[in-house]
């Protein structure tokens, strides 16, 4: 999954 | 962005208005634990140092803005302005004892080794217990004024929803993170018993008044 650690959540 | 995630958010924000109007409606900040303030300055402070560098979307960057500036706002009003009106004999919970075991938690268990991903794991953990000085000022105090129970319960909720929104992105999206799924279950938990009295009690009018 590539998009843990895209923070996109606040 | 889904709908869980969306109640999550302003679930959140509705929780910093009432605890922002409370204190500056009521000239005081009487019943409101400054520890989990400062606590939840520095929660914000270390988990948005991306919003210097990265942008995600217009919401985000907004909604990170508000929460930053909200929460020092906070602070400032309860430790300078309506300084006479801190609870400080009740406030007593020792935040170091939060703030250093987070910490060496987040250099331990993190997802990568670098300044910025360790403080943003800090912050989930931090986060996850920094509500623990005020549940611990109302349990001192045996009582918590009607607003202030609002504030805890929009303040609970919106982890309670980020946890429905996780379950949603696990099976919709494939995407899981499990550091932030197992501190927002801390953190819920932690407020179960508050629930509990809010939907018992205030939502039938009454006080919170803890039994003696």
């Amino acid at each position: 999954i590539d998009d843990v650690n895209l923070k996109d959540e606040l | 962005m889904n709908i869980f995630r969306l109640l999550g958010d302003l679930s959140h924000l509705l929780a910093i208005i009432i605890l922002l109007l409370k204190i500056w409606k009521t000239r005081s900040c009487a019943g409101i634990s400054g520890k989990s303030q400062i606590l939840f300055a520095i929660v914000y402070t270390t988990r948005y140092l991306d919003l210097v560098n990265t942008y995600i979307s217009a919401y985000n960057t907004f909604m990170k803005i508000i929460f930053l500036s909200a929460s020092y706002t906070t602070v400032y009003l309860m430790y300078m302005k309506f300084k006479a009106t801190y609870d400080h004999n009740h406030d007593t919970f020792r935040i170091e004892f939060l703030v250093l075991p987070t910490f060496v938690l987040a250099l331990l268990i993190n997802h990568e080794p670098s300044v910025v991903e360790v403080l943003w794991t800090f912050s989930i953990y931090l986060e996850s217990l920094a509500i623990l000085p005020q549940l611990f000022l109302v349990s001192k105090t045996g009582e918590a004024e009607s607003i202030t129970s609002h504030y805890l319960f929009a303040l609970g909720s919106y982890r309670g929803l980020y946890l429905l929104n996780w379950v949603y992105r696990y099976y919709a999206e494939d995407h899981y993170d499990l550091i932030a799924i197992v501190a927002g279950l801390v953190q819920t938990v932690l407020y179960c018993d508050f629930f509990y009295l809010y939907i018992t009690k205030v939502l039938k009018g009454k006080k919170l008044q803890l039994p003696a």
